[in-house]
């Protein structure tokens, strides 16, 4: 625990007699083990001490009775400060249907979150409708079946030759017609430096504008996060994220380290397999959570 | 080859903990190889080509030997278990293609019986590969399905039995007691058997990946790890923290989404990646 931790480098600081400025730099190095221990980029962990070294130095916490504590409390609110704010809701587009768009990596959990933003919506009053838009998976079409089956929301699956690009623009079209408002697009796993899943991905995004384009990111990601991150936001801008099975222990920094770099929200969270599993944001937990 | 190309100061030592990092080998692994890559440096290594080959090495002793799948004699069983979505079901799909075609007589058992569509899932890589399938209805008990699949798979006369188990997080203790289940059925319905527990590791995990390892090494004995997704731009650094901390072996590598796409794991071939 961080608060222990620089509890103990303090009071053996201490012991040497009154503390410095430069004793500050021992502790920072404790909450720098803290950061990268929990997956927070090696350089936004930089720029992020340094901010929190500007703080204690201003504050002098070494003059102060619980210099740990103290320093702990500038670093939480740090963190939240850097996640943002929690997440108000997703707001319907001025013209139905609000169309959402999840992208990611292999296995971050986007068809199961498709279920439940469905799920979410529908249990707000909106009309949402689901698009099977991985059609390489296999069984993928007939896992979000089952899923909107579950979340009791119609899905649109893959006809005759269709590819993803065609799902997709056939899905809005039935949205308009039944009618929907919502329309969240469930798409194939892939890697930001995948040319083609890339180009498909941008193809995809042309033909239905997506109010939000979402980012699934699982939370024990590590340092490669920030580089994914941009790679998709180059192919279609990312509006924000998803971070999922925080029902676990991972920390989480990979996600701090995409909205710090990014900009982007952290939307909701997905806290387990269930369809109802899913959360808004709340920054100041993950930034408990990140703290370890 | 940046960073081996210049003098051996500390800035040096800085970018290199830098790229171990960014790698997710990290804090504690990274400052123990840089402790020993210092040692070598006294000693009078200097060159960056004899740096890099150091370093290498360093690496390569944490990693450890390649170690193969152990499959003789007949029949093996392979239970494939780790956190949700990092592989599994793939990865079997892709080792029953490389079995059969080794001549190998494979059967795949179906005891992910939770998540929706998990056993089309791989009823379909056995298609792809031309293996049965062992299989009960979605919700049905695993245990059962494992009972099942090794009484066909001495029946059957089959060479090597390839488990699939639900995706789980280590941290939930129902799940590991279950997972705790499946392998007492196997130990006890094919005993003596040969018996391969792979945990298959994403290779974008973070520092959790230690946690993951030794959860599920307390939940039963692991005998190597499958680092899936290394296609991607994430180094599988974690696989190097995990061989530090539990000296668990990595035995095979995912290298994309296609039947083929997995290799035995080459610690040497790995760490020099690493480096670059
Ligand atoms: N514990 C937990 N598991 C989750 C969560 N979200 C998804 N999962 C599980 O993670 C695994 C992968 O989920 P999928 O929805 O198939 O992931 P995906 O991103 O669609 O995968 P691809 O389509 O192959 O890229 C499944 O076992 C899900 O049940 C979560 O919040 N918590
Ligand atoms: N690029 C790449 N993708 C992979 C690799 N291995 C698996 N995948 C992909 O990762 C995603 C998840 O694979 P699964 O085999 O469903 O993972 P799993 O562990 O069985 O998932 P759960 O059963 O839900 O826990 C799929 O989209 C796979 O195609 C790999 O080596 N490289
Ligand atoms: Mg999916
Ligand atoms: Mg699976």
């Amino acid at each position: 625990q961080l608060q222990t931790r620089l509890g103990t480098v303090f009071t053996r600081l201490r012991g040497r007699g009154t503390l410095s400025a430069e004793d500050v730099d021992v502790a920072l190095r404790e909450i720098r083990l803290a950061l990268l221990e929990a997956d927070v980029n090696v350089k936004v962990a930089r720029d992020f001490i340094a901010r929190v070294r500007e703080a204690a130095v201003g504050q002098e916490i070494w003059k102060s009775l619980n210099p740990g504590h103290q320093v702990v409390q500038i670093v939480h609110s740090e963190l939240t400060r850097l996640l943002g704010e929690a997440h108000r809701g997703l707001v319907a587009a001025p013209k139905p249907p609000t169309v959402i768009l999840l992208v990611g990596l292999h296995g971050t959990g986007k068809t199961t979150t498709a279920g439940k933003l469905a799920l979410h919506l529908k249990k707000q009053g909106r009309h949402p409708l689901l698009a099977a838009a991985d059609l390489s998976r296999p069984a993928a079409v007939r896992q979000l079946e089952i899923v909107g089956q579950r979340a009791g929301v119609p899905v649109v699956s893959p006809e005759g030759g269709e590819d993803a690009v065609a799902l997709a623009r056939r899905a809005l079209a039935r949205c308009r017609e039944l009618p929907g408002d919502t329309l969240v697009v469930d798409s194939a796993g892939r890697l930001h430096i995948d040319e083609e899943l890339v180009a498909e991905l941008a193809r995809v995004r042309e033909a239905i504008s997506p109010h939000y384009t979402l980012l699934v990111l699982d939370a024990m990601a590590g340092q490669d996060a920030v580089r994914m991150a941009e790679g998709f936001h180059r192919a279609v801008p990312l509006d924000g994220l998803i971070l999922t099975k925080l029902d676990g222990d991972a920390r989480g920094g990979a996600a701090l380290s995409i909205v710090a770099t990014l900009g982007r929200p952290i939307l909701f969270i997905g806290t387990g397999e269930r369809l109802e599993a899913l959360e808004p944001f709340h920054p100041d937990r993950i930034a408990s959570r990140i703290l370890g | 080859d940046e960073l081996f190309g210049r003098p051996l100061d500390e800035t040096f030592y800085e970018d290199l903990e830098e790229t171990l990092l960014a790698a997710d080998l990290g804090a504690g692994t990274t400052e123990a190889v840089i402790a020993r890559l210092r040692e070598r440096a006294r000693a009078g290594i200097r060159t960056p080509d004899a740096l890099r080959r150091a370093l290498a090495e360093i690496l390569v002793a944490i990693l450890g030997e390649p170690a193969p799948l152990h499959l003789s004699p007949a029949p093996a069983v392979i239970v494939v278990l780790g956190v949700n979505g990092s592989g599994k079901t793939t990865t079997i799909g892709k080792l029953a293609h490389r079995f059969r075609r080794e001549g190998r007589k494979v059967l795949l058992a179906a005891a992910d019986t939770f998540r929706a569509a998990a056993i089309e899932q791989l009823e379909i890589w056995g298609q792809r590969a031309g293996v049965e399938v062992v299989r009960h209805a979605e919700g049905s008990d695993p245990a059962a399905v494992v009972y099942d699949a090794i009484q066909a798979m001495h029946a059957r006369h089959v060479d090597v039995l390839i488990v699939d188990t639900a995706g789980r997080l280590h941290t939930k203790a129902n799940l590991m007691e279950e997972l705790r289940k499946l392998d007492r059925v196997v130990r006890r319905e094919a005993p003596g058997a040969p018996v391969e527990s792979l945990l298959v590791l994403d290779a974008t995990t973070g520092q959790n990946g230690i946690a993951q390892a030794r959860r599920f090494q307390a939940a039963l004995p692991l005998s190597g790890i499958v680092l899936a997704k290394l296609d991607g731009t994430a180094r599988g650094g974690i696989a190097v923290a995990i061989a530090d901390a539990l000296r668990l072996p990595v035995k095979l590598v995912g290298l994309g989404e296609h039947i083929d796409d997995l290799q035995p794991f080459d610690p040497r071939a790995f760490a020099e990646a690493l480096l670059t």
